[in-house]
């Protein structure tokens, strides 16, 4: 892993004194190396690489006994600055319902999260209404209403032939005739380039006037996820993001990428696929696993 | 990267790096990408981009045709069942591809059959047989939350009987870290040699194209409890390059033999190297 590295690195230059020019950017290449490895994007890790560097050319590396120790530690405190605190708090509507609306691209776990959400929230004593806004997908609605079952939470639906943008207006209407103080919205993935679909999110956006929208992304996601989040967030301007699929073995570096792009806190770490695997986001086991 | 009359300096090398990292490549086989091409116009003495590209680009396209003769498109045999054991982790696209398979065979006159044995998830089954009612064919299924191996052994069976030329099944999505998971493929993988012996097999593994190096430990483990012959790269049709296949088809001799570009029936294509190379640098 990255200290095994960087002691290797700095092994050599025990008793030699001054730690020169040269010295530091063989670590600041081994720092690169494990970030990229990880999936980090290309200037994510650039960015990041140049903000380590200037702490490390300077005393608290220099004059260090174990400077490898220094910039491994120099590292791990600026990727969790840069993760962001532990933050899994929804947003709370004075007037509610207050309406959560899941996005992203094809297959990331969209459905799975929205649904272990609505569970966590009705755990917390709370109401949620499930939406089923996926119209396009073979059996999406239907998905959706089996884990509602399971989890004795109501989903409304209005078939696959109404828009996504009627659905989420009239589950709107239907949670604040039920008194239902949480609607979250399942919605179709898609493809941050497909204009059209955007747009649908835009409309959706526009019609329900979300407190909290959520851009689920897949922890094995590569360099592309830096686009995926810029778009959306630009689009959109979301509220936070889900990091799905965290159970496998990936480094997890579209989690920085995403978030350094975004700025926005990431909420939630999926952790399984069964309906209890939702968990808090911890930027330290986060920053841990990034670098090995 | 390569663009007309640019001159080949360190500057040009470094933004080319770039763009394979930033193409899923890896940051090894960037830089040995990197060196070679370094190498080669040292000894051509190339003194254009465009030479340069089209060096890089059939460098990149020789890696990713493996083991030329058996590994051209999905092998299907004429006269026998042939059996396509569908694989991959969650959300990469498996249940879809498919379903487009099934229609790309069903036109080209094949006798198509699927096999619903992914019996764990939330409406699989139903996705599957919606994808079936639309090509036409016969999908073999059974309650959900019944065994896997249960409805593969069935599918057998029923492919043998029916003199089926295509079967082809459905798994759940799995990680594949997740060893009783990957248990259960062992397990299916052994029913369809059991009871199709004489079957012509193909175990694919699908891969989403948004996949960074995690593909990689993808390839290894599923290898590892079934023999991979191929994989499917989905989901092109988005901005990802899915450089990643390039390392998998040199190191791992795992070729790709179609790619999905959308999520529509007619979304399938055969994989033809050159124009993944190209794609790369457009
Ligand atoms: N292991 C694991 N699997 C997950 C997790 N979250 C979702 N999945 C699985 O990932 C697959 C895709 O999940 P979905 O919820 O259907 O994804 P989606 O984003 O709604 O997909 P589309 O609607 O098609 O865009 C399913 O097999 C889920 O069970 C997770 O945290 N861990
Ligand atoms: N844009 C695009 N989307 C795709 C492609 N292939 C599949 N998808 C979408 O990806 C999502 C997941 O597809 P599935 O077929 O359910 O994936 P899966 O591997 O069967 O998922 P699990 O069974 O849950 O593991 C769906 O929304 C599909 O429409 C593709 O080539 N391009
Ligand atoms: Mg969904
Ligand atoms: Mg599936």
């Amino acid at each position: 892993n990255l200290a095994d590295r960087l002691q290797e690195t700095f092994k050599k230059l025990t008793g030699k004194g001054k730690l020169s020019e040269a010295d530091v950017n063989n670590a600041m290449r081994e720092v690169r190396l494990a970030l990229l490895e990880a999936d980090v994007s290309y200037k994510v890790v650039k960015d990041f690489v140049a903000k380590v560097k200037e702490r490390a050319v300077g005393s608290e590396v220099l004059e260090s006994l174990s400077p490898g120790q220094q910039v491994v530690k120099i590292v791990n405190e600026e990727l969790i600055e840069l993760m962001g605190s532990t933050q899994a708090k929804i947003a709370v509507s004075s007037k509610p319902p207050t309406v959560v609306m899941m996005v992203g691209l094809q297959g990331t776990g969209k459905t799975t999260s929205v649904a272990k959400i609505a569970n966590i929230l009705k755990k917390q004593g709370r109401r949620p209404l499930l939406a089923a806004g996926d119209i396009y997908r073979p059996a999406a609605i239907k998905q959706l209403e089996v884990l509602g079952e399971q989890l004795d939470i109501p989903v409304f639906a209005l078939g696959d032939k109404v828009s996504p943008v009627e659905i989420a207006a009239r589950a709107l209407e239907h949670a604040q005739k039920n008194g239902n103080d949480y609607l979250l919205i399942d919605t179709a993935g898609r493809l941050h380039i497909d204009e059209t679909l955007m747009q649908e999110l835009r409309d959706v956006k526009a019609k329900v006037e979300p407190h909290e929208i959520l851009l689920v992304v897949d922890a094995m996601a590569g360099q592309d996820a830096i686009n995926v989040a810029e778009t959306f967030n630009k689009e959109l301007s979301i509220d936070g993001l889900v990091l799905t699929k965290m159970d496998g073995d990936t480094r997890g570096g579209a989690a920085l990428s995403a978030k350094a792009v975004t700025g926005k806190p990431i909420k939630f770490v999926g952790m399984g696929e069964k309906m209890d695997a939702m968990e808090p986001f911890h930027p330290d086991r986060m920053a841990g696993r990034i670098l090995g | 990267v390569f663009s007309f009359g640019r001159k080949i300096d360190e500057g040009f090398y470094e933004e080319l790096e770039e763009t394979l990292i930033q193409s899923d490549v890896g940051f090894e086989t960037a830089i040995d990408l990197v060196e070679s091409l370094r190498a080669r116009e040292k000894a051509e003495k190339i003194k254009d981009t465009e030479t340069l590209q089209q060096a890089l680009e059939d460098e990149i396209a020789k890696m990713l045709t493996g083991d030329v003769a058996e590994n051209q498109g999905i092998n299907i045999k004429d006269n026998c069942l042939n059996i396509i054991l569908v694989v991959g982790v969650n959300g990469a696209g498996k249940t879809t591809t498919i379903g487009k398979m099934a229609n790309y065979y069903n036109s080209r006159k094949k006798k198509v059959l699927l096999a619903a044995a992914d019996t764990f998830r939330a409406a699989a089954i139903e996705q599957l047989t919606v994808w079936g009612e639309r090509v036409g064919v016969d999908v073999i299924r059974q309650n959900s939350g019944s065994d896997p191996g249960a409805v593969v052994f069935d599918a057998c069976q029923a492919a043998v009987s029916r003199k089926t030329d295509i079967l082809i099944v459905d798994t759940a999505g799995r990680l594949q870290n997740k060893a009783n998971l990957m248990e259960e493929l062992k397990k299916i993988n052994k029913i369809i040699d059991r009871e199709a012996p004489d079957a012509n097999v193909e175990i694919l593994l699908v891969l989403d194209s948004g996949t960074g190096q995690n593909a990689i430990s993808q390839a290894k483990l599923f290898g590892e409890v079934v023999p991979l012959t191929g994989i499917i790269l989905t989901k092109l049709d988005g901005t990802a390059k899915g450089g990643v296949v390039i390392g998998l088809t040199h190191e791992l001799n795992l070729p790709v033999k179609m790619i999905g570009v959308g999520e529509g029936i007619n979304d399938l294509r055969e994989f033809v190297p050159a124009d993944f190379a190209c794609a790369l640098f457009a």
